[in-house]
């Protein structure tokens, strides 16, 4: 009846008793508290052509034919279950029958893990969609957000600015969306919400304390730039493609996530190999 | 086959490939390249690890991989009361505190480290599976989580038992001495342009 929380030696996380969205994040040992709402959209894809202002959404072009993208609806909470444990505390979310997302905290660790999976995506109603996370939080970002950039430095990115050119914005949307390959974050002064992909992804800020990264994309019009074929991957059973990835979002300070990010990120990205044997030996007889 | 992956990676560095701007069927095949790349560079990895553990003239078992521990599918942990899993870590520093999540069939689990201590476990039920899966699908009930520590450029080697099955032999012989460290299996990789 009341919120959900839980929380390790290091991060608290709060979900709402109505939504059961995220709603709180909480650094324990720096006492820093970040009011976050998370939660899925999508974006409905252009359907026009090339020939005149209306360029379709397809394989090499993201635009929503709005600036606002639609809620994924959900009745009531979306939390269904609850994992408490000493190494690890989960929790389940059903935002619809095709995204779902569990939300983990592992003892010892700085980062809450965000394992989500989308689709398939729904394909009867003709819309074309591209699936996106949000969190929207109070930091006050003043229109900059950071984004790596194609495996090099980390580079600020300003809302609807260019920093060689006056830009004459007409796709608020599209036009704001970066390569995101590892890592994008949003700050003020006192605090960092700092977002780890597992997968190279297309994200923004298109408001302050927003952060959004698109997850899954199917489209049903080819864009007219080559390709010649719709972006509607229909897998093997013809319903379309499921993807699963996980996210590693922290709250730190400015002044420690630089560190902090860049040792997580070596870890995810020269993760550990794992093999197995059969075994039917003791330890010592192993050894 | 030693080269397959590399093919299968520089044949990717076409901007199609980078932007997923190619064709279905073009999508397709880059898969199935890296896929066969992956396969080999498994075998590369497998035969590493076993040369470094070859102890005498004994053979350790040959390595297996699982490619689908993302939707909770292993046979070899699911089939197996008792296995051991090896950790490689590339960093060129300890990795600590980092959780191994497997598929597995059992109630309750024992894991011992390679110090042959024990190692703290939990275990927590896998969710019922609604998407069609074309392929292997599992069967695991549950997901055995064990924090592990793994040296710089090293590898380390748990022992998983399923508690139930345990052989009372092997209970009487380890528990007392679950603090005793061996310290035998946890070894360095020097530098090899194999690894």
């Amino acid at each position: 009846r009341g919120d959900t929380e839980i929380h390790n030696e290091h991060l608290s996380l709060v979900f709402d008793s109505a939504t059961g969205y995220l709603k709180t994040v909480t650094n324990l040992k720096k006492k820093l508290t970040l009011n976050v709402n998370q939660a899925f959209y999508w974006y409905n894809s252009s359907t026009g052509n090339n020939k005149d202002s209306t360029q379709r959404s397809g394989a090499y072009i993201f635009r929503p034919n709005g600036t606002e993208p639609l809620t994924i609806k959900t009745k009531g909470s979306v939390i269904t279950k609850v994992v408490a444990g000493k190494l690890v505390q989960e929790v389940h979310q059903v935002f619809n029958d095709w995204v779902t997302q569990v939300i983990r905290l592992y003892a010892g660790q700085r980062q809450a893990e965000l394992e989500w999976t989308v689709g398939p995506i729904p394909f009867k109603d003709g819309l074309g969609k591209e699936i996106i996370t949000r969190f929207d939080s109070d930091l006050k970002t003043d229109k900059k957000f950071y984004t790596d950039a194609n495996g090099r430095e980390i580079l600020q990115r300003e809302l609807n600015h260019r920093q060689t050119w006056k830009l004459n914005q007409t796709e608020p949307v599209a036009g704001n969306y970066y390569p995101v390959n590892s890592r994008i974050f949003i700050k003020d002064a006192s605090k960092q919400l700092t977002v780890l992909t597992d997968r190279s992804q297309g994200g923004s800020s298109l408001k302050d304390g927003s952060l959004e990264l698109m997850v899954h994309r199917r489209m049903f019009y080819d864009d007219n730039f080559g390709v010649g074929e719709a972006l509607n991957e229909t897998g093997v059973f013809g319903d379309g493609l499921v993807a699963r990835g996980k996210h590693y979002l922290m709250l730190e300070s400015p002044a420690d996530s630089g560190q902090l990010h860049r040792t997580l990120g070596e870890q995810l990205y020269m993760a550990p190999a794992v093999s197995f044997t059969p075994n039917t030996l003791s330890t010592q007889d192993w050894s | 086959s030693s080269q397959r992956f590399r093919e299968a990676m520089a044949v990717a560095q076409h901007h199609d490939a980078v932007s997923g701007t190619e064709k279905q069927h073009v999508a397709n095949d880059y898969a199935m390249r890296l896929h066969a790349g992956a396969v080999e560079c498994q075998a590369v990895v497998g035969r590493a690890l076993t040369s470094k553990m070859k102890k005498g003239s004994v053979d350790p078992p040959a390595a297996q991989f699982c490619t689908y521990l993302n939707i909770s599918i292993c046979p070899t942990t699911e089939d197996n009361d008792n296995f051991a899993v090896t950790v490689y870590n590339p960093l060129a520093r300890q990795l600590t505190g980092h959780y191994l999540r497997l598929p597995v069939n059992g109630q309750a689990y024992t894991v011992s480290s390679p110090k042959g201590t024990s190692v703290e476990t939990q275990m927590l039920k896998v969710s019922p599976r609604t998407v069609k899966v074309r392929g292997p699908r599992g069967n695991a009930t549950s997901e055995l989580v064990f924090p592990v520590t793994v040296p710089a450029l090293g590898f380390n080697t748990y022992l998983v038992s399923q508690a139930s099955k345990r052989n009372t032999r092997m209970e009487s012989l380890f528990m007392p001495q679950a603090e005793t460290k061996l310290n035998v299996v946890s070894m360095m990789i020097p530098q090899s342009p194999m690894m």
